[in-house]
């Protein structure tokens, strides 16, 4: 039996696409983040660690 | 946080961390993480917690699971008493990079595989441990849920692997937990249509005809193995036409707890996350600047395309042999990542102790006198099948999850009395 014989009927298409199985992911949750990835332009994004001294790796603040 | 009184600890004990992390071998790469001090004792073991997805943020887990608190409808916090720091110094970090508030401005850094996961997580460990030395002698453990189950074996080998070639600070692991995990896709795929005919999401007939699919899926997992590349991506879509198959004949079933339906498109909702998040008080207080808070990621959902059908299992026995211990635990009515699939590949693992896991007998485990789920254990390996709970057994079943990670991590996990009657045998 070929694969698509297999297939063949069972309503799948799309839906087993990864950028489908996504999105079907993260709608069950509802959530709808702004962007597909935190990539930024630019190194300086104004977080903690990009305004402390260049030579940490690491940056930790307490909070309440 | 409105009953913080009721918690009997004051906002001034709260060792309550969130920091940045410049990931070592990177372009750009930034870290995001949590830190709660346990609200028990500093010589706690520390726990760090992997959320899956894979791409979705730790956060998820840390308002909704197993964190200090949770989010009230109107967007003020309220204690967990079951928070997993009742017992721990719990981490959760936002991985891989591009989740959460993770970022980079270079997309080399988004990863493809556990090779690039565990490397960034175990630069980060030894980043924290040295921020951190007073923690560093304390036991560690290694826990997190779903796609975590790819994550954690391939981390505890790498925390493993550091410790034996005696790389930067040791990390005192003890054990690793998945929690409705994907770690050995062969045997979990198969095991999809037999856990759906025994709940009755579908008929025979409709087992019968999706079990045709078994077959080539096996193929091209094996094919795959553990590096292999585009055959992987092959078994993706070969073996999803299997749980594609079953969902499309159990209507709005929520694929995460079969007990309940999904209203449209929704099956939970987690939406006062973003919300919160997004608060720019929340965001100065954490100190993410101008970083945007990706819940959940597309793209590093579908960078990790190459990894999914990959067998993580395969690294599981060395460290069992060397006493790193295992919980494998899975709520019963999570259909995604089954118990049943996670209790074949656990019992089919070979390892030294195999024959006496298998051997093991079923004991109940108790939480306040009642059965909570069902334990095998023998050795360093345990597997825990928890009633009443999906996918998400720390938001299901809060108690007997705090319980769990508290009498694992105590080393008294398969001791069966329950507590009354243990104390009426030591007097």
């Amino acid at each position: 039996l070929s694969l698509a014989s297999l297939t063949d009927g069972l309503g799948l298409a799309r839906s087993s696409f990864p950028s489908v199985q996504a999105q079907s992911l993260i709608r069950a949750l509802n959530l709808f983040p702004d962007h597909d990835v935190n990539l930024i332009d630019g190194a300086d994004a104004g977080d903690s660690l990009s305004s402390a001294d260049p030579n940490k790796r690491l940056v930790e603040k307490r909070f309440t | 946080m409105p009953n913080l009184a009721d918690s009997g600890v004051s906002v001034e004990d709260l060792g309550h961390h969130a920091g940045y992390y410049k990931i070592e071998h990177s372009y750009a790469a930034k870290m995001f993480y949590l830190f709660f001090e346990s609200r028990g004792s500093k010589k706690d073991p520390v726990v760090i917690w992997l959320t899956g997805g894979p791409g979705c943020s730790s956060e998820l887990a840390v308002f909704y699971e197993n964190g200090p608190f949770s989010i009230a409808d109107n967007l003020s916090l309220v204690w967990n008493q079951y928070g997993w720091d009742q017992a721990s110094n719990l981490l959760y970090v936002d991985q891989p990079t591009g989740t959460g508030f993770s970022y980079s401005s270079d997309k080399r850094d988004i990863r493809h595989n556990e090779y690039g996961v565990s490397n960034d997580l175990y630069d980060f460990l030894q980043a924290f441990f040295a921020e951190h030395p007073n923690l560093a002698k304390n036991d560690f453990y290694i826990t997190g849920e779903s796609y975590a189950g790819h994550y954690i074996p391939a981390f505890a080998a790498r925390v493993h692997r550091g410790n034996k070639a005696k790389e930067g600070i040791h990390i005192n692991l003890k054990g690793f937990a998945i929690g409705n995990g994907l770690t050995d896709p062969a045997i979990q795929y198969k095991a999809y249509t037999d856990y759906a005919l025994d709940m009755g999401i579908i008929t025979k007939t409709d087992y019968e005809r999706i079990n045709k699919v078994v077959g080539p899926c096996e193929v091209a997992i094996k094919l795959c193995g553990t590096d292999g590349t585009v055959s992987c991506m092959a078994s993706y879509f070969v073996c999803n036409i299997i749980f594609s198959s079953i969902i499309a004949r159990a209507g709005n079933i929520n694929y995460y707890d079969i007990r309940k339906q999904c209203v449209g498109s929704l099956c939970y909702d987690f939406s006062n996350l973003e919300k919160f998040l997004n608060q720019k008080s929340v965001r100065a207080s954490l100190g993410v600047g101008d970083i945007e808070f990706v819940s959940c990621s597309h793209t590093v959902y579908q960078a990790m395309l190459l990894d999914w059908m990959r067998n993580l299992e395969v690294g599981i026995p060395t460290l069992l042999e060397d006493g790193v211990k295992l919980l494998v635990y899975a709520g019963e009515y999570d259909l995604i990542c089954n118990w049943l699939g996670n209790s074949r590949w656990v019992h089919a693992m070979e390892w030294s102790g195999q024959k006496e896991f298998v051997a093991s007998p079923e004991v109940p485990f108790l939480v306040d006198d009642s059965e909570a789920g069902v334990l095998k254990s023998h050795g360093p390996l345990s597997f825990l099948k928890v009633h009443n709970a999906g996918h998400m057994v720390p938001m299901d079943q809060p108690k007997a999850a705090l319980e769990m990670l508290k009498r694992w991590t105590q080393g008294t996990l398969s001791e069966t009395v329950a507590e009354p009657e243990k104390l009426v045998a030591q007097m």
